[in-house]
């Protein structure tokens, strides 16, 4: 679960 | 009317996209879009939940959870706007509009709804630098076609 200061992401995905 | 709305975002989300709905339900909206931003992880939470309804084969579904991004993102805050404009989100819409994904079986209202979205935050969220990204590969890939 996200914590409040999370400012992690994905990749961009890919098509 | 405010009173009348269920508590819990789930719960409004829900009311805001039924596929019962006649019309667009606009306290339900507003409701959703209010309640995102009292909670801690409103802003995340938010954004996995309309990413489900965004991705329902039911085009009135899909279309109320897009009216509601919409919505939300004139209303809300940064704090929205930094998880629309996150590829975790990004992604989601991409998966729609890609025939790669979802697009095939997708109606081109809703496909055209999601476009017409990422343009608009492209010139009114230009900080977004995500959001850009996104939109000009889906340029070069040839799902934005004018």
């Amino acid at each position: 679960t996200a914590s409040f200061h999370d400012d992690s992401d994905e990749d961009l995905l890919n098509i | 009317a405010a009173d009348m709305e269920p508590e819990t975002l789930e719960a409004r989300i829900n009311k805001a996209t039924n596929p019962l709905n006649k019309d667009l339900d606009w306290d339900g909206i507003n409701a959703f879009c209010e309640q995102l931003n009292k909670e801690l992880e409103g802003p995340p939470l938010a954004t996995r939940l309309l990413a489900h309804k965004i991705q329902s084969p039911q085009e009135w579904e899909a279309i109320q959870a897009l009216t509601v991004l919409e919505s939300c993102m004139k209303g809300c805050g940064k704090r929205f706007h930094d998880e629309v404009g996150k590829f975790r989100f990004l992604n989601e819409l991409i998966k729609v509009v890609s025939p790669k994904y979802l697009g095939s079986r997708t109606s081109e209202k809703v496909k055209s709804k999601i476009l017409e979205l990422m343009y608009s935050w492209t010139l009114g969220l230009p900080h977004e630098l995500k959001i850009s990204e996104a939109y000009q590969m889906l340029k070069k890939q040839g799902i934005v076609k004018c």
